[in-house]
Order: structure tokens, then C-alpha cells, then sequence
């Protein structure tokens, strides 16, 4: 799975997935990808795309919960990016990469690596694989 | 603020994924990076740009998408892609596609072009044809190495969710890394 997400210096922002999906898969299985809310959401808090087991992302709304929590109970991205992912996902199954309309950047995965890349207008940017 | 801008190639990468399969990717994401702050720089759309760095991961056979997009346990391809632009909530997916080159600028056309949010197999495959947007056989999507991370999900028995070398009991530390072995291509 591939994505992207983005925002510009006045706040708006967009979300973008696409997948050939998981090897050895049902014909005619459809996974989080193109579930809107689950794999890829936006809405003028933040932007999200996810990547893992589509089951998984589906069954926890993952895209939409990011959003949920920073607009229902006020957490930050980072704070409700890592809740998703490390207290409401199975351990090994998802990562997400993700921007507010702030322009924070959260890119956390329960899985043993993420290929992730990000960028801010002031110079920063990173790309990895693994954690520290 | 100013912009900002993240992607991803997908998780579950092993850490015993070898140099030769890491640098290539590393680059990948480097110059798809490059592509999206030169975007941004230039006051490009945020729904603009996502679509455009997406499209660029998908051309690029390494990641699981477009190009280097894994196989079912049939040995053929499904492609499937989303879009959405948070400020109208507007947004467009498709699924099921065994043709189209860029999946997620169809997904962009399902949204602008249509009442709908989703199409997905034949009727993603004929709107495709009706937008003009670039198609190809099926068989450009298939490359020697989907072919044999199949054959080892089919020799595990086992949906892959990256592409991990199949667990066999006589390691015992392939056994405790589920991500043992090859790299990932997390669906």
C-alpha cells in the first residue's frame, strides 16, 4: 500500500491511498484502501492514510478515529494517531501517516517497520524505515 | 503555519529486510518526498498533490500498488484507491481494477465526475474506458517477484500481509518475527 497527505499554509488539507491489496487474497476481496474512513480520510482537522491487514483497518475505523478523537474530545494529532495505533489496533497489524491543519506531522505503525516520508515548509524532513 | 506533507510505502517492514532491497526503496521515497514539497513550493492543491505523489508511488514497481501490486490467489491483480479533499468532505474510490495505470486518479474522476463516492470492478474498468484514463493489460502489473511472494503465500497457506518469507518451525527466530525474512509489501 502506498499513500499520501498533505497541507498547505492555509489550512486545507488532503488524503490519498492506493494498493494492489494482500498477497494470496480472495478474488474480489477489497480491503481498507478504498474504504473511505477507514484506510484514507479528510476532513479540516487532519488528513489520514493508513496501511496494514485491511481487515483490521477496517473493523477500527482507523482513518475516521484520528479524526474523531481530535474533534470530540480536543487531543492532539500525535495524541490521537498513537491512541489509534497503539491502544485500539492489534499489535503488528497497522500504520498510518497523517497531517493536522496546523501542520503536525504523525506517522506511528505497530508493526516492526513503516516505509514513511515527510516534509515541512521550514526545512524539516525525514524519511525511515524503523524506529531509532 | 506552513505546509507539510507526509506518505508511505506500507508497514510491516522486517528488520532483516536486506540493503539491496532497502536502498532502492529509501531512494523511492526520497524522490517521491521531492516531488511533493516541489509541489507544495509551488501553491499546488493539497488534493493536487496527493494525487500526484500517490500516482508516482504507484509507477514505482517496489511498493505494493499500480506497477508492484501483489497478487490474489488467483495470480491476478485487483488494484483499488482513494482520495479525499478535507475541506469539501468530497471523495472518490474505486476497487477491483485490472487495468488502469493510476488507480488513484480514477478514484479523483469517480468523485469529480460522478454522484458517487465508490466504483469498483466492471463498472470501475468501463468508467475508466469512458475517462479516457490511461489503461494497459493486465500483465504489465505482474512482475517475477508478486509471482514468487505468491507461490510462497501459497506454500504457507497463508494470506501475506507483507512479504515476509513463509514461517517454517525449524528457525526458531523466523518463528518469533512474523516478519522474518524479504520485505514488505503490507496490503
Amino acid at each position: 500500500t502506498v499513500g499520501c497527505v498533505a497541507v498547505d499554509s492555509n489550512g486545507n488539507l488532503a488524503s490519498a491511498t492506493s494498493t494492489g491489496g494482500l498477497v494470496n487474497k480472495m478474488v474480489g476481496r477489497i480491503g481498507d484502501t478504498s474504504v473511505i474512513g477507514a484506510g484514507t480520510y479528510a476532513n479540516e482537522l487532519c488528513a489520514v492514510s493508513a496501511t496494514g491487514v485491511g481487515e483490521v483497518i477496517i473493523r477500527g475505523t482507523v482513518a475516521r478515529d484520528v479524526a474523531a478523537l481530535m474533534e470530540f474530545k480536543g487531543l492532539s494529532l500525535k495524541e490521537a494517531a498513537n491512541i489509534v495505533i497503539h491502544e485500539r489496533t492489534p499489535k503488528g497489524t497497522v500504520g498510518l501517516v497523517a497531517v493536522s491543519a496546523a501542520g503536525d506531522i504523525a506517522m506511528p505503525y505497530n508493526t516492526p517497520g513503516m516505509f514513511r516520508a515527510s516534509a515541512t515548509e521550514d526545512g524539516y524532513s525525514e524519511v525511515a524505515i524503523w524506529s531509532e | 503555519m506552513g505546509w507539510a506533507i507526509a506518505l508511505h510505502g506500507g508497514a510491516g517492514v522486517p528488520y532483516s529486510l536486506p540493503p539491496e532491497r532497502r536502498q532502492p526503496r529509501e531512494e523511492a521515497l526520497r524522490h517521491c518526498l521531492q516531488i511533493g514539497i516541489k509541489a507544495l513550493n509551488s501553491k499546488m492543491t493539497p488534493l493536487d498533490v496527493v494525487e500526484l505523489v500517490v500516482r508516482e508511488l504507484e509507477n514505482i514497481p517496489h511498493f505494493n500498488a499500480g506497477r508492484g501490486s501483489v497478487l490474489t490467489n488467483k495470480g491476478t491483480i485487483e488494484m483499488e484507491a482513494s482520495i479525499m479533499d478535507g475541506n469539501t468532505m468530497k471523495c472518490g474510490a474505486v476497487s477491483g481494477l485490472t487495468t488502469v495505470v493510476n488507480a488513484v486518479s480514477l478514484a479523483r474522476l469517480v468523485m469529480e465526475n460522478t454522484p458517487h463516492i465508490y466504483l469498483a470492478f466492471d463498472g470501475a474498468e468501463e468508467f475508466a474506458r469512458q475517462q479516457g484514463v490511461e489503461t494497459v493489460d493486465s500483465s504489465h502489473f505482474i512482475t517475477e517477484e508478486n509471482i514468487e511472494r505468491l507461490n510462497q503465500a501459497k506454500e504457507a497457506n497463508r494470506v501475506q500481509i507483507d512479504y515476509t518469507q513463509p514461517i517454517y518451525n525449524d528457525t526458531k527466530s523466523e518463528t518469533e518475527t512474523p516478519f522474518a525474512n524479504g520485505d514488505s509489501q503490507t496490503g
